[in-house]
């Protein structure tokens, strides 16, 4: 499985539709404080599946919602959708015969919640399930959030264990 | 389970034990289990002891060398079990060149199995991505991207 | 006491409320009791709009906003009770260019006061200072001073 | 009261006697990361001070005398003098007539302590009394550890409440 993109509608600070293409080794993303990039992280934790608000630095899920701005009015909906190349030996064999897999996560101010998986709707825990399956899941390494390394080091020995376990 | 639990301990252990030198260009470091007769709960520590100095508590190493250290024990779970992807937040900022440049050094080495995406504000790492792309706030409060080929 | 409490709280958060949008080139913050009934042990909030953007909880704020942020609060709470010196260690780290230029004006405003020592590994932070102290391992383990004056 | 110079010998990595001079507005100090840039901050505040070894990153008070090198042996006393220049207002009055006000503090492995306001010694008390009276104290805010600006604003409000009480 390759990244391949990133789709943003109506999260975070992400008003219009932005798409990120992720077909090199390394991509790095740049710009001024306060501009987005953190938010893209944001973004890619969400559509695998985080629950956590505190952990998208939110106080709710509404949170990840474009709030608006001092002239723009908020939107209704947040939508991210994250494409994969199946290449590799980590695809699940039930969509290895599709070039892509497709994850897409929506979010309503409602309260209502939408998944898709190839544009076919699902449960969250069939997002979080083809997560596990592909090497990705939960793993507490895969995403480095901005402070996150100071505490790894400083961490208490009991909540480093969690990171072995993730390995087990 | 307890028999997973441990292997796992002991696979990173290994690769942590090659990786921290290799960053450091030196030193040694290694995992250690708190309680090695409780392993469904005991506490895992990191003993590291850079280059030429004196090993002590990791509380007392400085921010760079903290933040070094943990990139060290990432990679060597990575190794043990890859990710399709890694997204590293502003991971370099407590970084001085030269380290900096190691950094960079071993994203590469890793991008075999491994796709990344570093945020940064570090000019060096800009140098050493294939592509950047940059996030802007032209209208304030609305995020665009805009893409920056190097290459 | 209450009534000290109180009036500390008015007087920084007065300050406050100048620094902020002084810092940030616009927008505005200002310090909020948690509960004005109980002046003993009530909690101090922060808000904070950056200018343009909609005013939401400081958690959502990036790296580099809640670093401005925070160095607002720190030199509100100076020009109230000075102290002769200040220091910050690599209070810079996440800020971007533009940033660090602020971040250095606002340390040169109040030198009148306040002596400060910076530690830091940005160039823009050293090409402002008025003296360089580096610090070197020329033998691993141990530190020695070097004076690298700048001007 | 300005900073005029710290003295530090066997402090941290500081094996050799080593003399910082602060007679400027604004002095940076840099350096590669790991040299002693952070160590002399923490020998600051320890000289005015400062009680809790885990504030200077160490387990035990102990850790603050220079512990060796792979090839260096360990000494067994660290000393710091911080020295101010007696201008300005918030000079306690009982020192006003000198020009200077020298504060050393020593630690030996044995265990004791000793505190000298220039050179003539005193308890820990009177360090801090000293302190407070100048308008450096406690204050939270005249020290800014590395990571701690991030804290301030992730702080819970009632950890908040205790800088504002620093004002106060
Ligand atoms: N729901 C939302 N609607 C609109 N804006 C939002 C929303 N959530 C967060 N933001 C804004 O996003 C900004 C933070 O973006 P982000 O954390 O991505 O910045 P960054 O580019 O990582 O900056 P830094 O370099 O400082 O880390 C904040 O200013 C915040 O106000
Ligand atoms: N008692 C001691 N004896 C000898 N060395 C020590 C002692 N205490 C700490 N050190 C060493 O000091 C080093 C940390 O120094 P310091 O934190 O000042 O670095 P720094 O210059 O601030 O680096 P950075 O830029 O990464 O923050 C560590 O490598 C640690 O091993
Ligand atoms: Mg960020
Ligand atoms: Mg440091």
């Amino acid at each position: 499985m390759r990244l391949k993109r990133l789709e943003i509608i109506g999260f975070k600070s992400f008003l219009e539709k932005t798409i990120v293409s992720f077909d090199k080794d390394v991509t790095a993303i740049v710009g001024p404080n306060g501009c987005g990039k953190s938010n893209i992280v944001d973004a890619i934790c969400w559509v695998m599946g985080e629950q956590s608000a505190k952990h998208l630095r939110g106080k709710s899920m509404e949170d990840v919602i474009f709030a608006g701005s001092e002239v723009r009015a908020q939107l209704s909906m947040a939508s991210v959708e994250l494409t994969f190349s199946t290449e590799g030996y980590q695809t699940p064999f039930q969509y290895a015969d599709q070039s892509e897999i497709s994850v897409c996560r929506r979010l309503y101010r409602t309260g209502e919640s939408e998944y898709f998986i190839n544009r076919i709707p699902v449960r969250l825990k069939d997002i979080t399930d083809l997560f596990l399956g592909t090497g990705v899941g939960r793993k507490a390494y895969s995403v480095i959030e901005q402070g996150k390394v100071h505490q790894i080091v400083t961490a208490k020995p009991e909540q480093r264990r969690y990171y072995i376990e993730e390995v087990a | 389970t307890k028999e997973k639990f441990l292997e796992a301990f002991r696979m990173v252990d290994e690769k942590f034990q090659v990786i921290f030198p290799h960053l450091f260009k030196g030193g040694k470091a290694k995992l250690l289990l708190i309680n090695e007769n409780d392993l469904l709960e005991s506490g895992v520590d990191i003993i590291a002891q850079p280059p030429g100095k004196k090993l002590q508590s990791i509380s007392l190493l400085s921010g760079g060398e903290k933040a070094l250290t943990a990139v060290s024990l990432i990679f060597a779970m990575f190794l043990i079990k890859p990710s399709p992807f890694c997204i590293l937040d502003e991971v370099d900022a407590p970084l001085d060149d030269v380290n900096v440049g190691r950094y960079n050094d071993i994203i590469r080495e890793m991008t075999g199995k491994t796709q990344f995406v570093v945020i940064t504000h570090n000019k060096n790492t800009m140098e050493t991505a294939d592509v950047l792309y940059g996030v802007t706030m032209q209208e304030a409060g609305v995020s665009q991207l805009v893409s920056v080929e190097m290459h």
